[in-house]
Order: C-alpha cells, then structure tokens, then sequence
C-alpha cells in the first residue's frame, strides 16, 4: 500500500512545495511509483511540475467535492516520471463549501484510497496555514514531512504545528506521527541557522533528517521552466541533497 | 486621518511581516503615530515586536467578534515606538466563526474607524492566504503594499492577488488600490532575482518602489530578541533600507 505523507509547514516560504516536487522526482528515479497531491491554491507544486494551471477543467477541488475521481483528474508531470493532482484557484473556495458537508476532514483520504494500490508514494503539498485544506492532508496522511527554515519565526512556529498534529491524532488520525524535520535553504555559514538547527536537534533529536538541503539558486530557476531541479539541473547541489534525501526516506521508512 | 495600507501577498514567506515590524519602526522613527495589525494566526509581527503572544488575554479575534474594541486590545511594541493589535492562534478559528456573521469582512475596517484619528499609519501584516482575514484587511485598508521575493512562484502569484483585488475593489472597497511592489531579500548577483525584477517593472512601471531591500542576515536575527532590525542593528544595511522605504513612502502618500 502507499505510505502517504503530508509535507506541512503553516509558515510560508519554507520550501514545502520545492521539496515535494523533487523528492517526489528523487522517488521516481530510484524506481518508486509518485503521486503528488497539490493541495494549495497556489498551485506551485502544478506549476512546478509542468502543468498549466489555468487550462485546468478538472483539479483537486472537484476530488474533494466527489464531482470526479483521483484516476480521473491526475496527470503526469511533464518530466521527472511522477503523476500529479493539480490544483488552481478554485481550491480557494473548497474551505467555505466543504463546511457543511459530511466527513468534510477525511474527503483526500477516501479519495485516495481507491488508488492506494497504484502508488508507493503519495506526497501532498499543503498551503501555508492550518485551514480545512492542510486538515484534510493530517488526515489523509500516515506521516508529516516538515520542512523548516533555520530561522525565529519557522521555529517558533513548530509549536503550534505540533498541537494540531497531536488534535488530530486524537480526534480522527490515529496513526499520523512527525516522519523527520528537514531543513532547508541552509546556509552552513550563518550564526542563525547553526543555532536553530542546533535546538531542533534538542527537541525533535532523531526525527531530524541528516540530509540537509543548501540554498541552491537553480532550485530557484528550475519551476520557471516547469521542471523539478532533479531534471533541470541534476548535478547542482539543491538536486543533489534531494537525491540523498529520498535515499534517506526510502532507508527510514521501507526497512522499519 | 490614518492612511491604512495592507501588508499582503498570499506568497507564503516574501517578507511581509518583516516589512511590517521594520516599516512601522521607521515611520515611528520619523515622527509619525503608528499601528501594526496582526491578522496572522502565526503572530509573527506580534513577537517581532517584543510581545508575548501566548499571554495575551485579548486579540484581534476578540476585535473582529465584536468582543473588544481596538483601545482595549492594542499595546505598545517593545521598543519602537509603535502599538501593535496583537494575534495569536485563537484567529484561526475567526476564518470559520465570522462566515455566517453580518458584514464579516468588514469587522476590522469598522473597528479601526473608531480610532482612525489616533494614528498617522496603519500597517496589517496579512497571513499568506487569500481568506477571510485577509479580506478584512483588504477592505479596510487605502491601499495595499506587496512585499515579493524575485522568484518564480512570487511573480506567478501575482495575478490571483491582482484579480482578488479587482473583485475587492468592485463589490466592498472602491478605494484600495496598489501603493506598491517592493522587492525583498533581493540579491542582485543573481540572474533570477534581475530577471524577475525586470518583469516586475514592465507589468507595474512606477508601481515598483524605488527602495529595494537587500538580503541581510540581522534582520532574520531581530525577531528572536523581539525586535524590529531598525532597533537591533541600525546601521545594517537591513535596516537602513527600510528606513529609506519609510521615506519613500511618505513622500509618495503625503506630497500627492
Ligand atoms: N534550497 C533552496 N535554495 C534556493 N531557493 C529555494 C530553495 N528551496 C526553495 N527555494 C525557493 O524559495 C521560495 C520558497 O520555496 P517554496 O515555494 O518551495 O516554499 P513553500 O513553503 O512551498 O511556500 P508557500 O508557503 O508559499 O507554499 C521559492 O521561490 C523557491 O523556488
Ligand atoms: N531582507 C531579509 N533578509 C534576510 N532575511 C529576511 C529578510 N526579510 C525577511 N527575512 C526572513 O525571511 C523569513 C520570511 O520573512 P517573513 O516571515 O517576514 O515573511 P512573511 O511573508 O511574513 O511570511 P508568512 O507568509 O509566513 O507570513 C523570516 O525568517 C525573516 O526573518
Ligand atoms: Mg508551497
Ligand atoms: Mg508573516
């Protein structure tokens, strides 16, 4: 069955959707079998994957409304040889519309399901706020990715991303756990990001990956050509930590 | 009157809330009477500014429920010279709360109003959304200031951020309109950031503010002494280029 990770930061700017494209690309070279669930308004993980957005007639928010299937709106990435469920804006209005409606948390996860034995790894990219949409992906998901920023704010934020995984483990997911901490756009040199790495070692110990992403600027350059940076730039170092990340995860999670 | 200027970009992490702490220092630093409204469930600029967001008794959501008026709430930031309409995660419950309420996005502008003549500026550090909150922001401010990182994900966002304007514009707030586009964390060694600066002059021309804000480390290193990087290390480079966008500023508002 599929291992389903939600990748959730409410913090903006901390590279989830970088980091959803290209370890979904870095699964899919080492022969995994990827489905990305782009579940921001936003669409950056679409966008990033080569997908026009704005052409879209069916995207996730039809999923979640059960106007149409995950087989039936999913494309594959323009390259990088991973699937995607893109979204646009129209996801903007599933928060209000979903309210009133039965089951409104756990509508990804059941439409997920029927696709469950296609996939070796689904990976869901959630918008940067803890609303409906980011619920919906806690709920659907057995693990979270976090990535993080070595700065105040991102870490002072863990905080309360750990009291809604901790709600939601006790009211409707009771097997989501934190699957590591990744930090990102890491700049070894700087004062700041050693002593923030340094005190999420202190508090999360092991559950931070030891792969650590540098700031890359062709991780930069790769969405404006619709590319994951693995494809667009595969010996650039941003490529190549995601290369080494995905042989962590794959390591962590299929030898347990 | 207070000029009222939203602080937005459902960007997440393009320094909104950075712009908002430093430009409110530097307007204070010159003279004039300002207030900072959190609209972040985050908090962001509530820290920044010196103040404990987990004491707090009252926020803004008791503000925007009717629970409290803006003179109850409000407090002085730490060091400054600023006050600050606090926030912290009780807000994010507001965005479901207020859907079924009369005049739900127009509860900030009709509470700022009863102040109105107490500040020279007001600055709202919007969440990275395009959601209720943010709404309420949008209808209560003269105009908007739309912090962006020289990438590619920032400049495709633009578009839904301009078309949620026109239907703002068209169906609550007539006023608001484009103050400006300031371009943060630029790096101007790189390509992508002179790219996506010269794209960001032929859409918006003069829209572009003039001031541009360099990546520097200082201002990533003031929240967590909860202060703004104008009171941290003045003479940093981080620093001084907000002050000069304070200038900017006004002599763009109050010469016109
Ligand atoms: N390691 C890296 N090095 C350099 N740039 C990066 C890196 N990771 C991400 N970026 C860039 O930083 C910006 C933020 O990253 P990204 O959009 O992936 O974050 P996010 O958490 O998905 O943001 P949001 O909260 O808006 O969804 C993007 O412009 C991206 O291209
Ligand atoms: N000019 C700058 N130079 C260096 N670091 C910066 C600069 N501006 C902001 N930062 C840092 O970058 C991160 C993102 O900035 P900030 O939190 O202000 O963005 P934001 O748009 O408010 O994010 P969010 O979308 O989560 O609200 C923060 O850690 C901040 O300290
Ligand atoms: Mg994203
Ligand atoms: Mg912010």
């Amino acid at each position: 069955n599929a291992r389903v990770i939600a990748v959730a930061n409410q913090k903006g700017g901390v590279g989830k959707t970088t980091t959803v494209v290209n370890l979904a690309a870095g699964l899919a070279e080492l022969g995994r079998r990827v489905l990305i669930v782009d579940l921001d308004p936003q669409g950056n993980a679409t966008m990033g994957s080569g997908i026009a957005k704005q052409a879209l007639e069916q995207s996730v928010y039809h999923v979640l409304l059960g106007d149409a299937s995950v087989e039936e709106v999913r494309q594959p990435a323009k390259q990088g040889g991973y699937h995607v469920l893109p979204a646009n804006r129209d996801l903007g209005g599933a928060e209000l519309e979903l309210v009133n409606e039965l089951a409104r948390e756990a509508r990804l996860k059941n439409a997920l399901s029927l696709v469950d034995d296609q996939y070796d790894y689904v990976l869901i990219d959630c918008p940067p706020s803890l609303n409906l949409l980011t619920l919906n992906g806690l709920v659907a998901a057995n693990s979270v990715l976090i990535p993080m920023v070595c700065e105040y704010y991102a870490l002072e934020g863990l905080s309360d991303l750990v009291t809604t995984l901790r709600k939601v483990r006790a009211a409707v997911n009771p097997r989501i756990e934190i699957m590591g901490l990744l930090r990102t756009m890491f700049d070894a040199r700087s004062n700041l990001s050693q002593q923030v790495s340094e005190q999420l070692a202190s508090h999360f110990g092991s559950k931070v990956f030891e792969t650590v992403i540098p700031r890359n600027v062709r991780l930069a350059e790769a969405p404006s050509h619709g590319l994951p940076g693995l494809v667009y730039d595969r010996n650039a170092r941003g490529a190549q930590a995601y290369l080494a990340l995905a042989q962590e995860l794959t390591a962590r999670l299929e030898s347990a």
